[in-house]
């Protein structure tokens, strides 16, 4: 498995931000080279990691249509070893002009290859669709990461979530394959979570992380001060849960 | 005010789905002729309220895309007074597909005008983007709701959420209103949803509601059974502040 990892569920607010912001602070904090690529409008990774949305004249849209190099947008962030290309508002237009892209599909792909020689890991936080800018980063990544919030409405979506990412390796991506699923925000007080998270690791097994992400207000205050939360509070039990899933991750997946 | 609101926020996982469910219903117990339209591909309106996506062969799509009249589309919910208007999984297409139809921002206005006459009030969940469906809401609708969860990620997005709000008021409907800001998932022990609330009533006055959703597990299991929260467990915490929130909302505004 190579280097390349697309945070993605359709489902929205089930944190799919919170999980690439946190686990790429914690796979860089171990030592290893990290991007970061903010691929959704809201910018949400992007102010997560303290970048001003708002200044930024060139960012990921740019990137992506082709009007800047990759030099031109990547920022180093309050994490050694971790680098983001952020994301503006103005992506939203990618959504509909990559349409006029002949392989619109291979945008991302293409304009992230100079990267991969550079950092060993990439994660890409998606936005809450299966849109075609889901769909680039499911073309240049080399596995999907899906975040499920252990609540019914985020389990209705998984089923095509999954049959996204089977069409993606039949068609436009035969490397892509289901890097894992994380439960998130698991409140194990609830009977609903302990449901849910039972019901999940009866149907996929081993393909579900051992370690679960618990609801963590850390978590949450973490991103008004631009940090992840190992900076933020590093004894959470949210900074702990995101530090155990990073070795869990590395444990799976050599990078190289 | 007329009585068509669209339940929109682009940010994910907020409270959209389980504010229009439970609103709608909480308005129908009171007495007055409901209509949900589920407007979001993912279709959790419409399990939230027992109907199975999967059984549908006509549904909100076939609507909106001239396929299907409003009667073969329209179905019963558990709560009187209260039916629905169901999605499924290929409303994803009409995001591309409305794009060939002439003024296609005004497809969803067009077809529910029948409804407008046989319902008091209609409620449209919306999707977590600000694509076409949500504008096709937006359109269709004399005000907006916005449900804000208290956290910071979800301040981040009101400025955009608004700013769409403008501009379809300034062009494609000049009736829109900004009908109101319901703060959702409101958790008192921690500072940072005070600090949220404290913010946005500063900066929004009286368009904020006073009724205050609280975090109650109770909302979050009753969709898996298929009903909302007051036929769930009517005395639960969440299921008293929807039923409020339903006076509030009818207090001001006379729905005629
Ligand atoms: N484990 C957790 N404990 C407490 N709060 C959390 C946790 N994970 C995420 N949050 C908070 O929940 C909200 C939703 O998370 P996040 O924004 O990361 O989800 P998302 O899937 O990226 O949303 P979107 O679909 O809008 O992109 C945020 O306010 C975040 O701070
Ligand atoms: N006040 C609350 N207390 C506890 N859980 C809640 C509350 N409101 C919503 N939930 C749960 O939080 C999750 C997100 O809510 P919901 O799906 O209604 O948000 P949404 O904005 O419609 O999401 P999407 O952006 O995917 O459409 C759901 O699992 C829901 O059951
Ligand atoms: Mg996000
Ligand atoms: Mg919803």
């Amino acid at each position: 498995m190579g280097g390349i990892l697309a945070v993605a569920n359709q489902k929205g607010g089930v944190g799919k931000t919170t999980t690439a912001v946190n686990l790429a602070a914690a796979v860089a904090l171990a030592g290893h080279r990290v991007l970061l690529v903010d691929l959704d409008p809201q910018g949400n990774a992007t102010s997560g990691l303290g970048v001003a949305r708002h200044e930024l004249e060139r960012h990921v849209y740019h990137l992506l249509m082709g009007g800047a190099a990759l030099d031109d947008i990547l920022r180093p962030t309050a994490v050694e070893n971790l680098a983001i290309l952020p994301a503006a508002r103005d992506l939203t237009g990618a959504e509909i002009e990559l349409a006029e892209m002949a392989e619109w599909e291979y945008a991302l792909a293409d304009k992230l290859r100079p990267a991969a020689a550079r950092f060993e890991v990439i994660f890409i936080d998606c936005p809450p669709s299966l849109g075609r800018l889901t769909v680039n980063a499911m073309v240049a990544a080399d596995g999907v990461l899906v975040p499920l919030q252990t609540e019914y409405y985020a389990m209705e979506g998984l089923t095509e979530l999954l049959a996204t990412v089977d069409s993606i390796r039949a068609g436009l991506n035969p490397n892509l394959t289901l890097a894992g699923i994380v439960l998130t925000m698991y409140d194990g007080r609830t009977n609903l979570a302990r449901d849910v998270e039972q019901e999940i690791r009866r149907h996929f097994g081993e393909l579900v992380f051992k370690t679960v992400v618990p609801r963590s207000v850390r978590l949450a205050e973490a991103p008004s001060h631009g940090l992840p939360v190992m900076l933020y509070d590093g004894r959470s039990q949210g900074a702990e849960a995101y530090l155990e899933l990073s070795r869990e991750l590395l444990r799976r997946y050599r990078f190289s």
